[in-house]
């Protein structure tokens, strides 16, 4: 464990936990796309399967058990409690065009052909595409509540921050791991559009609006 | 550097 992926994991805490916070105390998931809600579920679902065959710390089972717990508490609320604040007509994105590539590439290119490790690869790949939804969702609306762009800041700076992880876990312990890296790369440029936006409006106290 | 046998990140 180095201090860039410690603070990863806890910028992706803080990101679920203000997401389902927002979601509860306001009662209303208006702005939110619930379909990469699902996607996350299932990225959590089929990377964490190895929590039923090894032990790799109380941490890394707890931060498991918590992202599982968290992600499909979001889903419920989103599409079972306060289903009438869910803008279904603005989460329009085609998930079938993100989910069967994926799946394709996991069977494809991965470390091992054996359903968990498959599993593991699928949950990477799509993990890196699974914010497509919401930042479609935000470009339709054209506007962003500034709690959700926190959420999304968090949930950028996570994986970037596991970037760094990264280069220190290769110059340090000479481990690196080609598959989780070139999804991590891909997944943050995904974010940079909306961290342009995040840096020079909502860090400034404007909303984020998109010139419709 | 090889793959790690169990993957130890979240």
């Amino acid at each position: 464990m180095n201090i860039f992926r410690l603070f990863g994991d806890l910028s992706h805490l803080a990101a679920i936990i203000i997401l389902l916070l927002k979601i509860w105390k306001s009662r209303s998931c208006a702005g939110i796309s619930g379909k990469s809600q699902i996607l996350f579920a299932i990225v959590f679902t089929t990377r964490y399967l190895d929590l039923l065959t090894s032990f790799i710390s109380l941490y890394n089972t707890s931060m498991k058990m918590i992202y599982i717990g968290c992600s499909y508490a979001t889903v419920y609320l989103i599409y079972a409690k306060f289903r009438a604040t869910y803008d279904g007509n603005h989460d329009s994105f085609r998930v079938e065009f993100l989910i069967v590539p994926v799946g394709g590439l996991a069977v494809l290119i991965n470390h091992d052909f054996s359903l968990l490790e498959i599993l593991w690869t699928f949950s990477i790949y799509l993990e890196s595409v699974a914010i497509l939804p919401q930042l479609f969702m935000i470009s339709k609306t054209g506007e962003a509540e500034t709690i959700t762009t926190h959420y999304l800041f968090c949930q950028g700076l996570y994986r970037a921050l596991y970037l760094i992880n990264w280069i220190w876990r290769f110059y340090f312990e000479g481990f690196f791991d080609m598959i989780a890296i070139v999804a991590g790369v891909v997944q943050t440029i995904l974010y940079c559009d909306f961290f342009y936006l995040y840096v020079t409006k909502v860090l400034k106290g404007k909303k984020l609006s998109l010139p419709a | 550097a090889d793959e790690p046998a169990a993957h130890d990140e979240l």
